[in-house]
């Protein structure tokens, strides 16, 4: 509960108006996105047990217990960056649906490789693409990022209040973005 | 007059390759485009010593024209087509651009759109809108919804509770779009709804019409409280904006019909607005059967 004070404090800060319509001075807009900087990383610490839980409650019958896996939340994806998916060659997305009922999704990862294959725990292959990211995005001021495309799949029915995984890697098959066409 | 199609369940996206000119067709039924550009309004500068000349700042949105100015009529477009989305990529100048995109199992265009940073070099400080154009006969009327809950009706130049003397037909008009803006053409029985990832001003200033302000950068102070001008810059540079809009529309079906426009609206926003939640793990430490 600890974890959440900063988040429940800088939201509270942010119950008035003047912190999310420009209407405040920008030292106070900055010094507000410090605050929920602050808190959405200090929240990091509870999604992380959270599902770690959930994943060891999955494994409660096998004889070795699942590994403590770290989760990054990515919060530049806005601007098409992201540190794991950029440095690793091989990396698993999680989706969790907080909703009440099943949806179905379309997960958009920045990466900086030409191919790349997605697979779902039951190693059946998740169809995928990959498409270049808009040089005006490449060229956002404050964005360093070594990638240059979004690999793009459905993460089809997400259980409500549950989570699928996905497991990305990094290959040398021909992937579907070099099938693609591309005309100007 | 080549023309390239993007497609999904119910609706296509026509580029015109020699012009640049894209079209929405929301109902692909019905041969009603739906046209969407960007374009700017130059913010009014006054000496703030009465209301009547005050200027356009954070707090109050006073444009100087009646009519936007276009940014680009022609942007320069690629496109891609793959198994899982298509997409076709707009600039429309170093400041503007755009991804249209019709993703293959779903029943909504998405636009994402990106501007920023604003030139204010000639003095001028710009606030940006994106404008959405059919041939709707809409009686001045669109619906904003409020807070996510309730649509409520809009009549353009009217209040209910009392004569008003319209003197700023543009700010006058503007209303505050939480999640959605639609219009209705009941003789026609379409309907088109635009849907916002952010609370966004937004109106309807001719029939047929949707505008949604997306980014504002202005150079003087309204006068209002702040005692700056709404003129933030990053990195030395004027702010970048990046959001999205979510289209949906075509025929209204009758009451009773599975499911309505409304439905597929309200969906669609409960899985935007509360979307799922995406992680990522490195996995260069253990193998797909390890992790399996």
């Amino acid at each position: 509960k600890v974890d959440l004070n900063s988040m429940r404090e800088a939201m509270g800060v942010m119950q008035h108006h003047d912190a999310i319509t420009g209407t405040e001075k920008q030292v106070v807009a900055e010094d507000y996105a410090r605050m929920l900087h602050l808190g959405i990383v200090e929240c990091d610490i509870i999604t992380n047990t959270a599902f770690n839980k959930l994943f060891t409650n999955n494994h409660l019958e096998d004889t070795n217990p699942a590994p403590q896996v770290n989760l990054d939340s990515c919060m530049l994806l806005n601007i098409s960056q992201c540190e794991v998916s950029e440095k690793s060659s091989n990396f698993v997305v999680t989706v969790y649906n907080p909703l009440s009922h099943p949806v179905s999704l379309y997960i958009r990862v920045p990466v900086p490789g030409q191919t790349y294959s997605v697979k779902d725990p039951n190693n059946k292959d998740v169809v995928s693409q990959l498409i270049p990211i808009p040089t005006s995005v490449l060229n956002i001021p404050g964005r360093f990022s070594s990638a240059t495309s979004e690999l793009v799949f459905r993460a089809v029915s997400l259980p409500p209040l549950g989570y699928r995984s996905y497991y990305v890697t990094g290959s040398k098959k021909k992937s579907t973005a070099q099938e693609s066409t591309t005309e100007e | 007059g080549e023309l390239i199609t993007l497609q999904n369940n119910g609706n296509k996206v026509q580029l015109t390759v020699s012009t640049g000119e894209v079209q929405l067709f929301l109902d692909d039924k019905k041969d009603l485009p739906l046209h969407q550009n960007f374009y700017y309004y130059t913010g009014f500068t006054g000496d703030n010593r009465q209301f009547f000349n005050r200027s356009s700042g954070a707090y109050i949105f006073r444009p100087k024209q009646k009519t936007p100015i276009t940014i680009a009529p022609k942007p320069v477009s690629e496109v891609y087509k793959g198994p899982v989305v298509e997409e076709i990529h707009q600039v429309f100048s170093d400041w503007m651009s755009q991804v249209i995109r019709v993703y293959k199992e779903e029943n909504h265009v998405e636009l994402e759109w990106l501007v920023g940073p604003i030139p204010v070099e000639d003095n001028e400080g710009k606030e940006v809108i994106s404008k959405f154009s059919i041939e709707l006969e809409t009686n001045g009327t669109f619906y904003t919804d409020s807070n996510g809950r309730e649509l409520l009706e809009r009549k353009r130049n009217f209040r209910s509770t009392w004569e008003v003397n319209i003197s700023e037909p543009v700010s006058a008009n503007y209303y505050p779009v939480t999640s959605r803006i639609l219009i209705r053409d009941t003789t026609k029985n379409v309907e088109v709804a635009v849907l916002t990832d952010r609370a966004q001003g937004g109106s309807s200033l001719g029939d047929g019409e949707i505008e949604l302000m997306l980014h504002r950068r202005l150079i003087h102070d309204d006068a209002f409280g702040v005692e700056e001008a709404l003129n933030e810059t990053a990195f030395g540079k004027g702010l970048v904006a990046r959001g999205k809009h979510y289209v949906i529309g075509g025929t209204i079906p009758p009451v009773g019909a599975s499911p309505s426009l409304a439905a597929l609206e309200r969906d669609l926003a409960q899985r935007k607005l509360l979307s799922p939640w995406t992680f990522l793990s490195p996995a260069d430490d253990f193998t797909f059967k390890q992790w399996a």
